[in-house]
């Protein structure tokens, strides 16, 4: 295997930039959220505030386990619950000039990892199918 | 890159085998499935017959698609519809000894891909993780 197609990269070179990412907002309710994820069929996606700062992510599995009652699915909280209450905030982040094998080890264990300026400022996601894809390559030769 | 950690392997040698994996019948109704999901965390898995033959997956956004209304989310057919009517029946498979190069072809575009033998019993999954975890290993030497 060719070894440069991943040791000497930046994260930026692997980016998703953030113009295609589906995301919501951290005050919206959840039928909002459910909806964005259901009509994309991405099972978790970013959450972001109107300044485009990244505060976590949020999934389909939280939503459903928040409105999960012991007796029934209590689907009124869709309308009253926020994003900001279910989401994961402690998730991890990239920077774009990060070198390529930071992102490489967080995907083992995350789908996607979230990338950010120094400013906490959103710019892409960095997915587990742009390094897949190059290795797909790699292998074939 | 060592390239011998990846291809002189099968798909054997990465195999998540069928006891460790969450799975549902063809003939539960959508709120078991709903419910194994939302506790597993997993976002799709597996849809096996009684005699453990592979049908399909199913995931949590496929249930959420099959209950949204034009006007409100329809959670009484939750208890109505079974499995069988919203699983995705068209998906990939590998055998045990197929090529690990086949597996990593097809994980390109399926966060995981499931195992069967000859006869279409279920044998287990190849996740993108297990080649994830190889590749950091790689590439950290
Ligand atoms: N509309 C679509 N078109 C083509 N392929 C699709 C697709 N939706 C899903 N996939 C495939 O399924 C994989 C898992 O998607 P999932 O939604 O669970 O998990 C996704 C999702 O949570 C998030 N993601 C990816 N692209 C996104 C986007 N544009 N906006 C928001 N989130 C995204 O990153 C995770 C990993 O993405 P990755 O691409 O590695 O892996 C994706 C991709 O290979
Ligand atoms: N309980 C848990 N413990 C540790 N890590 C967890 C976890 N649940 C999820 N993850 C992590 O999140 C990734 C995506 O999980 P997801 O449920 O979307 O997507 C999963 C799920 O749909 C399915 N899957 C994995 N293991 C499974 C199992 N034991 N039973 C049923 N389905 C499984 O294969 C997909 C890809 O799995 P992969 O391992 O590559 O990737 C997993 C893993 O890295």
């Amino acid at each position: 295997l060719d070894s440069k197609e991943f040791l000497d990269k930046t994260i930026a070179q692997f980016l998703i930039p953030s113009d295609k990412v589906a995301h919501v907002q951290v005050g919206n309710h959840l039928d909002h959220a459910l909806l964005v994820l259901t009509k994309t069929g991405y099972s978790a996606i970013p959450v972001l505030d109107t300044s485009y700062k990244l505060h976590g992510l949020i999934s389909i599995t939280m939503i459903m386990d928040a409105i999960l009652g012991l007796e029934r699915i209590e689907f009124e909280r869709l309308e009253t619950m926020k994003v900001e209450e279910v989401m994961n905030k402690d998730i991890p982040r990239l920077l774009l000039d990060d070198h390529v094998m930071k992102g490489i080890e967080l995907i083992v264990n995350h789908p996607f990892v979230c990338v950010e300026n120094e400013n906490g400022y959103f710019e892409g996601i960095f997915t587990r199918r742009e390094i897949l894809k190059r290795l797909n390559k790699q292998v074939r030769r």
